[in-house]
């Protein structure tokens, strides 16, 4: 079905917003 | 009554890597139908629908911090379901049947764990609660 979610972690966020989150 | 779905703006472009996901180009507008724990979330992009990662994505109004749960030093106990490695300095390496302690649940499903000494990032799709307090 088009809902299953995919069975990979999702990317981690863009370097950038990594950045401002730390 | 009609149903209002948060919108969020993508922040950098994302090439889908299986068929249900969505592409998204920075600067789009997305309305987000579901949000799973493990920071994939379903999106509708019109005429796209599919799943797309939180973390390429930001709320149109107000801070997502407001969405997400304060830190837990106290720490839950889950365990790992499946073996990571890490890719990134700031993410934990753990093997599968590891109890470790939760003490941040990011949106963007990589929560922040302990295990011991070491503190890091690990994926909250490989973790199962035990539903202990430690």
């Amino acid at each position: 079905s088009i809902n299953r979610p995919p069975q990979n972690p999702p990317p981690r966020p863009p370097a950038e917003m990594r950045r401002k989150r730390a | 009554a009609p149903i209002i779905l948060d919108s969020y703006r993508v922040i950098a472009d994302y090439r889908k890597t299986s068929k249900y996901e969505i592409d998204l180009c920075t600067g789009d507008l997305v309305e987000i139908v579901e949000k799973k724990p493990n920071g994939w979330w379903f999106c509708q992009c019109e005429p796209k629908r599919g799943w797309a990662p939180a973390s390429y994505l930001e709320p149109l109004d107000g801070p997502e911090e407001s969405e997400e749960a304060d830190p837990d030093y106290a720490g839950e106990l889950y365990i790992t379901t499946k073996a990571y490695s890490a890719a990134l300095d700031d993410e934990l390496t753990l093997e599968e049947g590891e109890t470790i302690e939760v003490i941040h649940k990011l949106l963007d499903g990589w929560w922040v764990v302990r295990k011991g000494e070491e503190t890091g990032h690990f994926p909250s799709m490989f973790l199962n609660r035990t539903g202990e307090k430690k």
